[in-house]
């Protein structure tokens, strides 16, 4: 799954997915990534969420949404998804998953579950040399 | 970090920069720049995750979900188990533009791509059929079907396949709620499965859906969306 946000200069922000889904699925079986709060999530006012992982466990929690929310409360990137992380993780401790938070000004942080870390990928305007940075995260 | 801004999950690098590109240099508009940065990968099947010719079903079909979400508008365009068309993002743009629906899915989603003037074509490749032919020779092995844990035993204390498979079927006769959610047994059989009796299956523990089992496949381990 690519799950992406894109914030222009002027503060729009928009969030999206493309998937072709879990392998050896049973047929009409659709995972969380075109399922709006859970795939993605955005709100120009806050920033913006997206997941990746196990579709079926992660959907039922709704992440993307709620760490949108948690920035709106006054999270950070980083601790509105690793708090969403820990919400699966209680019910499903070895779920493998993970979320990218990014706020409307272009702070961006990362959080996952069930690998030994989760790599994201960035291309920031206020420090562009013409490449794709990417950023690793432990998980929780 | 600052603005503009573009994040993707994993190393999507092409993705990344396709979309950086468009908002910057083409001056796209956000939704444009996030379609053409979900389209790379949809050319390039990243990780296999992406686009045509992954993670077949169990018929050995792709199918593809994609989902837009303008922060702004609040406006959402998204397809799920799109089938024969390559351009799910693409398609979820037209349905976040040219309807006011949120999302379509199945064939009927697949109508829709046709009359916006994308073309139906097989999204299973030469790849995607020899890992769904793998996968049947494996007995179905792993699969998304409940399985009770006491049938597990059967198999662990070295019982052949077909030498447990003959013994539960036996002993499901008898009672079916103490074996089986569903037969033949999904751990070492392919279906058609039928359910045991609805009214014998006792409702299912907060099975752990990620167990390893479920998730540890070949393909770097997880096999997720």
């Amino acid at each position: 799954t690519i799950s992406m946000i894109v914030i222009d200069q002027t503060g729009h922000v928009v969030a999206g997915t493309s998937t072709n889904g879990a392998r050896h699925k049973i047929p009409g079986r659709v995972g969380d990534s075109p399922i709006p709060g859970a795939g993605a999530y955005a709100d120009s006012e806050v920033g913006a969420a997206v997941a990746t992982g196990d579709g079926d466990v992660m959907m039922r929690f709704l992440p993307a949404l709620l760490a949108v929310e948690g920035l709106r409360n006054g999270q950070g990137p980083s601790e509105a998804a690793e708090r969403q992380i820990k919400r699966i993780t209680k019910y499903y401790p070895t779920f493998a998953g993970g979320i990218v938070v990014a706020t409307k000004d272009g702070r961006h942080g990362a959080a996952c579950n069930g690998m030994a870390e989760f790599p994201y990928s960035v291309a920031d305007g206020s420090d562009w040399q013409g490449e794709v940075k990417v950023y690793t995260v432990k998980c929780v | 970090g600052g603005l503009p801004l573009v994040v993707t999950t994993w190393r999507f690098l092409n993705a990344t920069l396709q979309a950086y590109q468009s908002l910057t240099v083409g001056e796209f508009d956000p939704i444009d720049a996030l379609v053409e940065g979900c389209s790379v990968c949809e050319r390039e099947q990243c990780d296999g995750t992406v686009g045509y010719g992954g993670s077949p079903d169990e018929t050995g079909e792709t199918t593809l979900d994609a989902m837009l979400m303008d922060g702004t508008t609040m406006d959402i365009g998204a397809v799920a188990a799109l089938r024969e068309v390559k351009h799910a993002a693409a398609v979820a743009k037209y349905v976040l533009r040219n309807t006011r629906h949120t999302m379509l899915a199945g064939s009927q989603a697949t109508d829709f791509a046709l009359q916006m003037g994308f073309r139906r074509e097989t999204l299973q490749t030469d790849e995607s059929r020899a890992m769904w032919e793998q996968w049947k020779a494996n007995h179905c092995q792993p699969n998304f079907w409940r399985v009770s844990n006491a049938h597990c035993v059967c198999v662990l204390v070295g019982f052949s396949y077909l030498g447990a498979q003959t013994i539960l079927s036996q002993i499901a006769q008898k009672d079916r709620s103490i074996i089986e959610n569903v037969i033949p047994s999904p751990s070492m059989s392919c279906g058609p499965y039928e359910p045991v009796s609805a009214n014998a299956v006792r409702s299912n523990p907060p099975e752990d859906a990620s167990d390893p089992d479920r998730t540890d496949f070949s393909f770097g381990r997880y096999n997720h969306d």
